[in-house]
C-alpha cells in the first residue's frame, strides 16, 4: 500500500541545516496497524506529514497505492488525501471559530455531502462527546479537542488513519476506549498508523518501528496471531 | 500557602448549564509537591487556572499567600501572578511570531530585567533545547514547544509552578530528565502542582488529588520519606 525509499526532509535555518528525516526507507502492507516510537524531535511527524500527503520530501519517493505522490500536482494531492487519509494532528488543529460539530462536519463537506449532521454526530458520540457538540474547541478541554480531532479524522471512514499521539491528553479510561475504536477499524481492514510515546500504546500495535535523528533504526513485528 | 473554600466554576451555554468546578476545598502547604489526576473533562485544568490567577471562579473564595485574590483587581492579580507563579500550559501558548529564545525572555521583560537573554538561554539548555533557540513554534517539534512552555515556567525562579500535563508531549526519557528537573526545584522549596495522566508521573508526587465532575473525591498522602 505505502512505499517510501530514500525519504529525506532538510530544514536550512541560516547557516544550520537540520535532517529532519535522513534517508527514510518504509513498506506497509494494506491492513496493517504500526506504532511509531522515538524521543521528542526525532522525525515522527515529520514522517507523518509526509505520508499523510501534507507535506513534499526533500528527496525520495513515496507510492501511495502504486501512484507516485510526489509527482502529484497540490491539488490532486488534495483530493487523494482527502479520499483516502483521516489524520490526527498532534495539537489538533481545530477551526477556532467553529463548533465541534461544524469541525467534523469539515471532511465530509469536502468529499460533497450534502447532510454531514447525522454522520458527524455519530463520529462524535463514538468518541464520548454527544454532549459537547456545540462547543467552540475553547470552550472544551484538551482532551475533548483531542477526542474532536479524532472524530474529524474517522467521520469520513477512511481507508489509511494516521494519528500523532491521539491520546496524550487523554486519562487511561478515555486512552482505552479510544484504542478499542482503533482496534476495531483495524479488524474492518483499515490501515492504522499511530506515532505514540507510550509504550502500552504501542503494545496494541502488530508492528512497531522506532525513529532515532531522522532514521528508522528498528523495526520490530510482535508474534499477533 | 494556598487556601480554597467552595470554588465554583460554572458555564452557560443556551439551557445548559456546565458546572467545570463544584465546590473545590483545598489547601496547599509551602513547599508541597502534588499531583491533580482526573478524567478528560473533570475540572483539573480550570482548577489551575484559578489557582494561576488567570481566571477567576463564579463563587468561593481563593487565598493565596494570606492575600484574598478575590478581592484584587486585574492589574494587581497580573503582578501578583507574574512575580509568584511560573504556568505551564496545556497546549503551551507561545507566541508563533517569537522564537524559542524571544518567547521565554518574556516573563523577564514582565518583571523589568535589562539582559534577559543569559537567563533565557539557561533554562533553555536545562530541558535541552540549546540548539534550538532561534526556531520558530512552527520550526519545533510538538515535544520541542512543550520544552519551551516548561522553560518560559521556570525562568523567573518562581515559588511556585503550576504544570497542566508538562509530557504529555514527551518520550521516556525527556520525561524523566523534566521529572528530574522538577524535583530538583523541589528540593530548593519551590511549591509544584502538577496535572497529569501518568500513574508514574503522579508517583513522583507526595500528595495526590484525584477530580471528579469538578469535585475534589480523593486526597492522598504517599509514605513519603
Ligand atoms: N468556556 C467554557 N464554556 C463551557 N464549558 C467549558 C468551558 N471551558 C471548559 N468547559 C467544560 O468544563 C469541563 C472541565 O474542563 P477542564 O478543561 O477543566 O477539564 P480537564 O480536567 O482539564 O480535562 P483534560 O484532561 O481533557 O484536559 C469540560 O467538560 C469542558 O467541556
Ligand atoms: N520548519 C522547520 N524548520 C526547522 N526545523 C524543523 C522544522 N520542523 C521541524 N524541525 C525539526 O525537525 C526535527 C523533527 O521534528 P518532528 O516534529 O518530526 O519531531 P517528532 O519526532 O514529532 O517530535 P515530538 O515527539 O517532540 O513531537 C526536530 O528537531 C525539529 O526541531
Ligand atoms: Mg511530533
Ligand atoms: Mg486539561
Amino acid at each position: 500500500l505505502i512505499e517510501c525509499r530514500g525519504l529525506e526532509k532538510i530544514y536550512h535555518m541560516g547557516e544550520q541545516v537540520v535532517h529532519a528525516l535522513d534517508g527514510v526507507d518504509l513498506a506497509i502492507e494494506d491492513g496493517e496497524m504500526l506504532a511509531i516510537i522515538g524521543s521528542s524531535g526525532s522525525g515522527k511527524s515529520t514522517l507523518m506529514n509526509i505520508l499523510g500527503c501534507l507535506d513534499r520530501p526533500t528527496a525520495g519517493s513515496y507510492m501511495l497505492d502504486q501512484h507516485d505522490v510526489s509527482r502529484l500536482p497540490d491539488d490532486e494531492l488534495a483530493r487523494v488525501r482527502n479520499r483516502k487519509i483521516g489524520f490526527v494532528f498532534q495539537q489538533f488543529n481545530l477551526l477556532a471559530r467553529s463548533t465541534a460539530l461544524e469541525n467534523v462536519e469539515v471532511p465530509l463537506f469536502y468529499r460533497g455531502d450534502a447532510h454531514p449532521g447525522d454522520l458527524a454526530r455519530r463520529s462524535l458520540e463514538r468518541v464520548g462527546l454527544a454532549n459537547r457538540m456545540d462547543h467552540y474547541p475553547n470552550q472544551l478541554s484538551g482532551g475533548q479537542r483531542q477526542r474532536v480531532a479524532i472524530a474529524r479524522a474517522l467521520v469520513t471512514e477512511p481507508s489509511i488513519i494516521l494519528a500523532d499521539e491521539p491520546t496524550g491528553n487523554l486519562d487511561s479510561v478515555t486512552t482505552e476506549e479510544i484504542m478499542q475504536l482503533f482496534l476495531e477499524l483495524h479488524r474492518q481492514g483499515v490501515t492504522l498508523i499511530i506515532v505514540t510515546h507510550e509504550p502500552n500504546i504501542a503494545e496494541y500495535c502488530e508492528r512497531q518501528i522506532r525513529i532515532r535523528d531522522g532514521k528508522i533504526v528498528e523495526d520490530q513485528r510482535h508474534g499477533a496471531p
